[in-house]
């Protein structure tokens, strides 16, 4: 489960990046939410300087952390022209400053890195509201940006899975990233509902007026 | 050995 939902993560990824290439435009893509989801690496993966679990462990986490950057500079300053910033206007102060005073607040341990891990949890799960918001505002998405967001809603979902598993197998659990990993999964329900009932049979994904 | 579990994921 946790391959399968790295997997999609990854491919929600090169999704991004190569729609971002190929169309030589991020219209449509929130920089925002692009913004968030880097610092979510950089402040997750500090773990890199501390800990070494696997050569695939290694790997994964320095993708992650280059193609968030690289996506940033895409939006921002390559393709710049191009980036819809009339519709990414969702406040993300509303969703740094929670997110850190929660996880100064409930946290398995109060040192730098263990607040900035727990940091990271918090705000990966909301870390999409302003694409979400972007989608909704505009009512509209192209069939790539929802493939994208499809991809990255089932890795959190598929980490579910394995929380579950290793639950059972190794009585291992972490309660933030559940409670966040849940959070974060249900906030894609509505789009997964329009993904199937949509985009899957051909249709753009448009919402309802 | 609760920190070790957890970086192992991404």
């Amino acid at each position: 489960f946790r391959l399968l939902g790295d997997l999609s993560h990854v491919i929600a990824i090169i999704i991004l990046l190569l729609k971002i290439w190929k169309t030589r435009s991020c219209a449509g893509i929130s920089g925002k939410s692009q913004i968030l989801f880097a610092t979510v690496f950089a402040t997750r993966y500090l773990d890199l300087l501390t800990t070494f679990v696997s050569i695939y462990n290694t790997l994964m986490k320095w993708m992650f952390l280059t193609t968030s950057f690289a996506t940033i500079y895409l939006i921002y300053f390559k393709f710049r022209a191009t980036y819809d910033k009339n519709h990414d206007t969702f406040r993300i102060e509303f969703l740094i400053i929670p997110s850190l005073i929660l996880a100064l607040l409930i946290n398995h341990e109060f040192t730098v890195f263990e607040v900035l891990w727990t940091y990271s949890i918090y705000l990966e799960s909301v870390a999409i509201l302003p694409q979400l918001f972007m989608v909704s505002k505009t009512g509209e998405a192209e069939s790539i940006t929802s493939h994208y967001l499809f991809a990255l809603g089932c890795y959190r979902g598929l980490y579910i899975l394995n929380w579950i598993y290793r639950y059972v197998t190794e009585d291992f659990h972490d309660l933030i990233a559940i409670v966040a990993g849940i959070v974060q999964t249900v906030l894609y329900c509505d789009f997964f509902y329009l993904y199937v009932t949509k985009v899957l049979k051909g249709k753009k994904l448009q919402l309802p007026a | 050995n609760h920190s070790r579990n957890k970086h192992d994921e991404l």
